[in-house]
């Protein structure tokens, strides 16, 4: 499989290496079964190599679908959101390859070269993104009373609110609390 | 407003609101959302009394349940004003009615919307969906679907409650024959539900016809009294989703009529005769479809998750990165961007592929309606794994935000704990991830072996054909 650092290259990498590995696991099955193991035998001690490419065949789900509809959205959507949405986008493809970089040097063309390139990507993929951050958040549209949050809260007076919940809990409600004259005076004057 | 998001917001390059617009899925979900949110908002009923981070297992209990049914409700009463309540949109509602984010916790109606409406309309023939999903939608009665047992839960062929045919008087006996048999988990089995669809091993004829689904009273819909031969309780506290209410529940020698078994799939008539589904991955259909739900659930925790960290690290000043400025955002720091603008990504990437997730299922509904089958297999291997996958990285995604926030992110005021709450508890439920990526595996060999012979795949799976049909040359 020809690497190259295009995004639709990459979810397609994700196809080669679950292919790639499911030829593999197939082949493992197939020896253990020869080696005179039953099938279920065979499936069961091929197990580690099934769960992990089922979950690589998944992210390769995962970014097409999110690859499409991000494609399919900038077709109608003005220019600065379609450029805002696909760098969500690369940000995501870079950030799942860096994560199966062991595979992507097994299974493709990718260097160590490609490998620096793919990093840089991804770093500037979150610079672009930062000065934007705040307002893709706000855009999720999630209202205070959904997120639920101090620290989350739109206005951003967080410290404040972190005090008016604090002042709600139920131990602030008296200035003394029982235990002082139950334990902690009887073990300062040494009569527990 | 504090000036650090001010001068945040000053820098925005897009359009917030044709991007909401997008995200919510067009312009009149986004009104229906907003007029939903206003709503809720502006019901003194359902704020908290007391924060539900400071009350004790009982009181969020009760708490919960008195929300929940303010909730339902309130968003019926202004559903039925715009549109009518029925099977058709009810799903439109499940954010309310079973997300975690009004309520700020697990819902101990949640089940009843998310899996026992959905089971009568996936399970019943036309007649039982007749005798129950108009009762069930406008809660005449409130359900939950019982599955798990104490002893299995993924291993659907080792569940033990039994379910076997009396052909002299016509019903069904329900029994647990053993404690490990005993149903434990389903949500609001507790003390909520009064009745439920009970998965159980079916006998007729002394034959064993595999788990099938019965519609089952539990509870006096008077008095709330479990009927006799019914042993019921709550399973205790939780790591976290504890307003969920889950339940356990026995049977001894418990009677329904033959027709309580949901027949829209396998059938019994009178003599014992058991007729197989056409498919028996269509038993399953209501767990594809929670899978399904899952997904777009647990992205929205992510989505909230970020917010909240990315937020907060606009706001929070640490450390200099140049010593002869000031203390900079956090989120100036590189370290904190690859900790989070990846979460704020990853949200809108499992959102977008639960949404084509949706798409197939429904497609797939409609082939049904005509009796093909053809794509189940396939929609069932995907959902199993994007139910895990999504699960996994939003619980793992929430605490990398969690985490971001420093000591603050550790209170429970933040809303994390019960964002991680809810995502741990969908990794756990619903079928145990590792199991679910076995089972999308298990496909995949199929699939790989039926390419190899240049055979045609399915959509999702047909990039293999390229790599089966030619040696590898690396």
């Amino acid at each position: 499989f020809a690497w190259s650092d295009s995004i639709p290259v990459i979810i397609e990498a994700f196809q080669a290496v679950t292919a790639n590995r499911l030829r593999l696991a197939n082949e493992h099955i197939q020896q253990r079964i020869n080696a005179g193991r039953t099938p279920q035998e065979a499936i069961n001690e091929t197990g580690l190599e099934l769960v992990r490419l089922a979950e690589i065949h998944c992210r390769g789900f995962i970014l097409q679908s999110a690859y499409a509809a991000i494609e399919q959205a900038c077709q109608a959507a003005s220019q600065p959101l379609a450029e805002v949405l696909r760098e969500i986008c690369r940000l995501v493809v870079y950030d799942e390859a860096l994560r199966i970089t062991g595979d992507l040097l097994r299974f493709t063309t990718m260097s160590d070269n490609d490998l620096v390139e793919l990093q840089r990507k991804y770093e500037s993929s979150l610079a672009a993104i930062r000065p934007n951050a705040v307002s893709i958040v706000d855009a999720f549209d999630y209202p205070d009373f959904i997120l639920g949050s101090t620290l989350g809260v739109y206005d951003g007076n967080v410290y404040e609110r972190l005090f008016e919940d604090a002042m709600k809990s139920p131990l602030n409600q008296e200035p003394v609390n029982r235990t002082f004259e139950l334990y902690l005076k009887p073990l300062m004057r040494g009569k527990l | 407003v504090n000036k650090d998001l001010l001068e945040e917001r000053s820098k925005c390059t897009f359009d917030k609101e044709e991007f909401t617009v997008w995200w919510v899925g067009g312009k009149d979900r986004l009104e229906e959302k907003r007029n939903r949110e206003q709503f809720c908002m502006s019901q003194p009923e359902f704020r908290d009394k007391t924060p539900l981070h400071y009350v004790s297992h009982k009181e969020l209990y009760e708490e919960t349940v008195r929300k929940a049914t303010a909730i339902f409700a309130k968003s019926k009463e202004m559903v039925q004003k715009k549109h009518g309540f029925n099977a058709g949109n009810f799903v439109n509602f499940l954010d309310v009615l079973c997300g975690d984010g009004f309520m700020h916790q697990a819902n101990p109606l949640a089940v009843h919307f998310s899996m026992f409406v959905p089971g009568i309309i996936g399970h019943g023939n036309a007649e039982q969906q007749e005798r129950w999903l108009d009762r069930a939608l406008n809660c005449k009665i409130l359900g939950t679907y019982v599955q798990t047992e104490l002893g299995h839960g993924t291993f659907l062929r080792g569940l033990e409650t039994t379910a076997t045919f009396d052909a002299e008087t016509d019903e069904i006996v329900i029994n647990s024959p053993s404690l490990t048999a005993y149903k434990w988990w389903p949500g609001g089995l507790g003390l909520t539900a009064n009745h439920c669809i009970v998965m159980a091993q079916l006998y007729s004829n002394g034959r064993c016809h595999g788990v099938n689904p019965f519609m089952v009273q539990i509870r006096d819909e008077d008095t709330h009294m479990p009927l006799p031969g019914i042993e019921i309780g709550e399973i205790g506290n939780k790591l976290g989703y504890n307003g969920v209410n889950n339940g356990f529940l026995g049977f001894k020698n418990f009677r329904i009529p033959r027709t309580n078994m949901l027949m829209k799939n396998a059938k019994l008539s009178h003599d014992g005769t058991y007729q197989k589904p056409i498919s028996s991955v269509l038993n399953y259909g209501t767990m594809v479809f929670t899978r399904v739900l899952i997904a777009l659930d647990t992205s929205q925790l992510l989505a909230r998750a970020a917010t909240i960290a990315i937020r907060y690290s606009c706001v929070r000043r640490q450390s200099v990165i140049d010593p002869s400025k000031p203390e900079v955002q956090v989120i100036d720091h590189q370290t904190q961007q690859g900790k989070l603008l990846p979460q704020l990504a990853k949200a809108i990437a499992l959102k977008l592929s639960a949404d084509n997730l949706w798409k197939m299922y429904e497609a797939t509904q409609m082939d049904l309606e005509v009796g093909n089958t053809d794509r189940l297999p396939e929609l069932h291997a995907i959902s199993c794994c994007l139910k895990a996958v999504s699960t996994a990285d939003s619980a793992a995604g929430v605490e990398v935000c969690r985490l971001a926030c420093g000591g603050h992110g550790y209170l429970t005021s933040t809303n994390f704990l019960n964002l991680y709450g809810s995502a741990t508890a969908a990794v756990t439920y619903e079928g145990e991830n590792t199991v679910l990526y076995l089972q999308t595996a298990r496909y995949l060999v199929k699939v790989w072996n039926q390419a190899l012979k240049g055979q045609q795949l399915m959509p999702t799976v047909r990039y293999l054909v390229q790599y089966a049909t030619k040696p590898n040359t690396r």
